[in-house]
């Protein structure tokens, strides 16, 4: 079975691991 | 943290009951691939939110889809390496 998962998704970017300014 | 369920999630607008499904995936999926886990979280969220649910509460079905993106992540690596060297 093929995988219905893409490749080409947009990554995440989780607010609670974002780097402060 | 309190667990995150489908009323919870219910009450939020489409993008961010993502983003909501996304901030408890991540962590869990930073575990096992700290490098690859924007990505990989990113891929997931692709999901239906009733499924993602279900993997939250199910570590092993969530592990098992980790490991089925980071193969698709890396055949798709693969091919972009060889159609650039080709």
């Amino acid at each position: 079975r093929k995988s219905t998962l893409n490749p080409n998704a947009k990554e995440f970017n989780p607010r609670s691991y974002a780097q402060p300014k | 943290q309190e667990p995150l369920t489908a009323s919870l999630l219910a009450g939020a607008p489409p993008q961010e009951q993502k983003q909501m499904l996304g901030e408890r995936i991540y962590p869990v999926i930073h575990e096992m691939h700290p490098t690859l886990a924007g990505k990989i979280t990113g891929m997931l969220l692709e999901i239906d939110n009733s499924e993602l649910l279900h993997m939250l509460e199910s570590p092993e079905s969530l592990h098992s889809k980790v490991e089925e993106a980071v193969a698709v992540l890396q055949a798709h690596q693969a091919k972009e390496n060889a159609q650039k060297s080709a």
